[in-house]
């Protein structure tokens, strides 16, 4: 089953 | 100074109940362009920025830029006090602890004032570029709420693929599985009834449907909803507030391990 990602994985902490 | 008059207040209390669930303790960022804030919720998974434009409020005053924390369930506590016809206009000084809301009746013969306390909050803040979709939708946001609602007694997630025959949400559960095919349409007698699908790439991405209906919450702002998805990356779903300004929700995909 697929597993949640979070934002942090596409955009970066300015 | 700030101060800030919106003749229609349902809609700040709209915007408010469209957001309160997924983040609870937010800054707004105040300037003389108006309004904004950008929040994630508190796992991490979801984003929702809003933007009330200067321009779109009756009267907007904001001397220098100012960050307000604010508690969105007691911010929703003191609307519930206004009235579905108020004008509400908010104040707060430059170096004050409140934020001060104002709700006059239509006849303007009942005023109450409220006191907000603010808080100091920590936030951090996501850079979003500019992304190159795969596939635009727009669509009714009674129809986008319809389907994740429907979808969600089928399954917890969604998988949302646009090809060229439309725009499929597929759902997957013990108790089976549904599927809703949107096709691109013109012939609704109000352009906002239409669905109107822009694809470069076909794209298939798998979604929580419990944000995704937490996202409809904000179908009272618009008519319409625009949903962009885009392969490998979150999907970003709009509510434009007519004349007024927007608020996106990021959402973060399900990805095989």
């Amino acid at each position: 089953t697929p597993v949640q990602n979070n934002l942090e994985e596409y955009y970066a902490l300015l | 100074m700030f101060e800030a008059r919106l003749i229609q207040g349902s809609l700040l209390k709209k915007l408010v109940d469209a957001i309160k669930e997924l983040c609870t303790e937010v800054n707004w960022d105040i300037s003389n362009s108006g309004i904004n804030m950008q929040s994630m919720d508190g796992s991490h998974v979801c984003l929702v920025a809003f933007n009330l434009r200067a321009d779109g409020f009756d009267h907007f005053r904001c001397d220098r830029p100012l960050t307000l924390g604010i508690n969105l369930g007691n911010l929703a506590k003191i609307l519930k006090c206004s009235g579905s016809n108020d004008i509400i206009t908010m104040k707060a000084d430059d170096n004050g602890d409140t934020l001060t809301l104002m709700f006059e009746s239509e006849k303007q013969d009942r005023i109450t004032d409220v006191d907000l306390k603010l808080m100091s909050i920590e936030s951090e803040h996501l850079g979003i570029p500019d992304q190159d979709y795969s596939a635009e939708t727009s669509m009714p946001s009674s129809e986008y709420q319809r389907i994740v609602r429907d979808l969600s007694s089928i399954g917890d997630t969604v998988n949302i693929s646009a090809t060229k025959e439309g725009i499929k949400f597929s759902a997957m559960g013990d108790i089976g599985t549904a599927n809703i095919t949107l096709r691109q349409t013109s012939s609704a007698d109000k352009e906002e009834e239409n669905v109107k699908i822009e694809m470069k790439e076909p794209v298939l991405l798998t979604f929580a449907l419990r944000y995704l209906n937490n996202f409809a919450k904000a179908t009272p702002l618009s008519s319409t909803v625009q949903v962009f998805l885009t392969k490998d990356l979150p999907v970003q779903v709009n509510y434009n507030i007519q004349d007024l300004g927007y608020v996106k929700y990021y959402l973060a995909p399900k990805i095989e391990e």
